[in-house]
């Protein structure tokens, strides 16, 4: 663990912590993709059912399990509770066109064609994409609420932050992992455009608008 | 299931 990581985690946590907090607030999840909600709630499902068969810390355990949770409660609270205020009509990215070509690569690309492995490979590949149907859905409306845009500033800041984590981890532990490293850089190279809207606008007390 | 690496990271 270093200071990298650490606070890639912990802006992972926050980005939860921030949604729910909205959602939970003002009774709503306007300007939410649930499609990209799914998939996160796929993403970590397929990532940690190593939960069952290693035990690498407490620490390790908890986030996984919050993790886990969480995307459940989310996509439960867009699709059940909130879902008179789901704006479906502009969330219409198609999930196959991600998750189809994503588990081809997964069994194509992989460190070991076993279960376990294409599986974790599969959510690492899903996790770089899952943000496109916001993305898209944001630039269907043209806007995002300021709240959505911090949330999805810590969001993408947690793998960025985990780019530098495997840099560290490179020259002080010898520690590389690819698959992990190429999607990583593909997941934190969707959110520049994103970043730089968010600095120019949002951080200057503007709401988040996008050029027509 | 036994080939699979144990990861550390999220």
């Amino acid at each position: 663990m270093n200071i990298f990581r650490l606070i890639g985690d912990m802006s992972h946590l926050l980005a939860i912590v921030l949604l729910l907090l909205k959602m939970w607030k003002t009774r709503s999840c306007a300007g939410i993709s649930g499609k990209s909600q799914i998939l996160f709630a796929l993403v970590f499902a397929t990532r940690y059912l190593d939960l069952f068969t290693a035990f690498i810390s407490a620490y390790n355990s908890t986030m996984k399990l919050f993790f886990i949770s969480t995307s459940l409660v989310t996509v439960y609270l867009m699709y059940f509770k909130f879902r008179a205020t789901y704006d479906a009509n502009h969330d219409t990215f198609r999930l196959e066109f991600l998750v189809v070509p994503v588990g081809g690569l997964a069994f194509l690309v992989n460190h070991n064609f076993s279960p376990l492995e294409i599986l974790w490979t599969f959510s690492i590949y899903l996790e770089s994409v899952a943000i496109l149907p916001q993305l898209f859905m944001m630039s269907k409306t043209g806007e995002a609420e300021t709240i959505t845009s911090h949330y999805l500033f810590a969001l993408g800041s947690y793998r960025a932050l985990y780019i530098l984590n495997w840099v560290f981890r490179y020259y002080f532990e010898g520690f590389f992992d690819l698959i992990a490293v190429v999607a990583g850089c593909v997941q934190t190279i969707l959110y520049c455009d994103f970043f730089y809207l968010y600095i120019t606008k949002v951080l200057k007390g503007k709401k988040l608008s996008l050029p027509a | 299931l036994s080939n699979f690496v144990v990861k550390d990271e999220l």
